[in-house]
């Protein structure tokens, strides 16, 4: 409880109409992210403990004593139910992905072999969901609760500008059913790589291409022109 | 350059001029829609600040410069990569603006994953960049926006529920709190059937329908000027030297000929979408087999 709360005081925090807004100071407004993000690190040890406790792979009990909750404080905090009593669980067992929306994971684009744990937060079934995971090779393995799952690989486009993106070694995207998800379960996948030489990138080529249609913009709206770091002509008030 | 369609094994099908590279309909069964989107951007207004009707556009002000947004591009680059399980269509609009328009293979909406920015200012004027899907519906200035996730709200273009409205700026004066999701559906027929559009979004957002039959949502913004309300700073943020790179989705549902606004579609989606899956990864273990169950 004491990890959620590292996210929840940030979270109330938050509720400050400059920070719903938008309206804080450039510095305040990356304060308010970075309370937010070690409040997220925080809860995710939360789910990491969590997650082995449901899965029953909590850690052998030589787990580094850092990464074990200190069962003392545990078993004495009143907050905690009773089966969480007196059990050891590792909190550093799962890893997360927090840039998965520009195609980034370490998880995914460096090992050859994982499980993925799907968990679905609504107290109702979920259908027809998809796995989307930024991969470094096109072919992979995916086994499912029910056998194996067909999985498609699209290859990643190349950055349009040179401002630095996405750090990753993704060049694909694998994409995979996860199926029926029931309410509040966790699903695992385990994925495993298959190299297979003759995949190359060149293999995964679009149905239909049009890239020769030059975009018409004007200079004035070039990024070229918006390097340089243009500080406004503004009245700034009196400090 | 022929117009091309992808589809669905549930008979969603979007189609797209081949020319342009752009969407210009969505058939769902026999219900089909003309539907086109792009991006457009607003000059945000520099103002002086001195008095009231002379406000800048800013962090608390959305005040653009001129009632018609600029079109990012007429036509796009763009590719096609089909397979098993979606369909996407790549467009590039221009170097700081493209768009992966998604078709997964059992779904009822179409995702529209966008990234924008850095939004250029060499021309030292704010930007204010929408997205406009717009359709042949007879709305009559009429649209939907929801209140937190709760309740449909019913908007009338320039119009007040409570007021006689006076209109002072004929766009913000008619851009509401977007929170999850708008709609906008055609005015009932004899037949009490009617088409629906309904988009759905990531976050919260500001939109409006300044013409029948359109959606307009505000996706980003930088501009240079302080607006004078206490923050002391234009909005203006800045990553790595330049503006920022926002990266987000919009998913669009087409409700055929149906009776009524059909909350039984958007309202399941829109809990999936904010009540995300939560993917966590670990390494693979002999004694996987055991786990591969769900729990």
């Amino acid at each position: 409880l004491d990890g959620v709360f590292k996210l929840a005081e940030p979270v109330a925090v938050n509720q400050h109409h400059d920070a719903v807004a938008g309206t804080a100071k450039q510095h305040v407004t990356n304060d308010y992210a970075l309370r937010i993000s070690i409040g997220i690190q925080s809860c995710e040890k939360v789910i990491s403990s969590a997650l082995s406790k449901i899965q029953g792979t909590q850690g052998a009990s030589e787990s580094p004593s850092s990464n074990r909750i200190d069962d003392e404080s545990l078993n004495n905090s009143s907050r905690v139910p009773n089966d969480f009593q007196g059990f050891q669980y590792r909190d550093d067992e799962y890893e997360f992905c927090h840039l998965l929306n520009i195609s980034a994971c370490d998880p995914s684009e460096l090992k050859s072999s994982l499980v993925v744990s799907v968990y679905n937060p609504l107290a109702r079934q979920v259908v027809n969901s998809y796995v989307r995971l930024p991969v470094s090779t096109p072919v992979w393995h995916v086994e499912g609760p029910h056998g194996d799952v067909s999985t498609q690989a699209i290859p990643l486009p190349e950055p349009v500008l040179d401002i630095p993106g996405r750090i990753s070694a993704a060049q694909y995207e694998l994409i995979f059913p996860a199926g029926v998800l029931s309410g509040l379960t966790v699903t695992n996948f385990k994925l495993t790589r298959v190299i297979d030489n003759e995949i190359v990138r060149g293999k995964f080529q679009p149905i239909i291409q049009n890239w020769e249609a030059a975009i018409d913009v004007p200079v004035v709206l070039s990024v070229e022109n918006s390097r340089r770091r243009f500080l406004p002509k503004m009245s700034l008030s009196p400090p | 350059n022929e117009d091309f369609s992808i589809e669905n094994s549930v008979g969603l099908t979007c189609e797209f001029d081949g020319t342009t590279g752009l969407i210009q309909k969505i058939r769902r069964g026999n219900s089909e829609i003309q539907l086109s989107q792009n991006f457009y951007y607003y000059h945000g207004m520099k103002g002086n600040n001195s008095d009231f009707d002379s406000r800048a556009s800013g962090a608390y002000i959305f005040r653009p410069n001129g009632t018609s947004p600029i079109p990012i591009a007429q036509k796009v680059k763009y590719e096609v990569y089909k397979g098993e399980h979606v369909t996407e269509v790549r467009q590039v609009f221009s170097e700081w603006v493209s768009q992966v328009i998604r078709l997964y293979d059992k779904a009822d909406a179409v995702e529209f994953e966008w990234l924008v920015g850095p939004i250029p200012v060499g021309d030292h004027i704010g930007k204010e960049v929408v997205t406009r899907y717009s359709t042949d519906l007879s709305t009559n200035g009429t649209f939907y926006t929801d209140s937190n996730g709760r309740e449909m709200l019913r908007r009338k273009r320039n119009k007040r529920p409570t007021w006689n409205y006076k209109v002072y700026e004929p766009v913000a004066g008619n851009y509401y709190p977007v929170n999850s999701r708008m709609i906008i559906t055609e005015e009932e027929k004899q037949n009490k059937k009617r088409k629906t559009l309904i988009l759905l979004n990531d976050r919260a957002q500001g939109g409006t329908s300044i013409n029948d039959g359109e959606l307009e949502v505000m996706i980003h913004r930088r501009l240079l000027f302080d607006d004078a309300f206490g923050v002391g700073e234009a909005l203006n943020e800045e990553a790595y030297g330049t503006g920022l790179v926002t990266r987000g989705k919009h998913w669009i549902v087409f409700a055929g000929d149906t009776t009524g606004v059909p909350a039984s579609i958007h309202r399941p989606l829109a809990q999936e979408i904010f009540m995300d899956r939560i993917l966590a990864f670990r390494d693979s273990t002999p004694a996987d087999e055991i786990y591969l169950s769900g729990a």
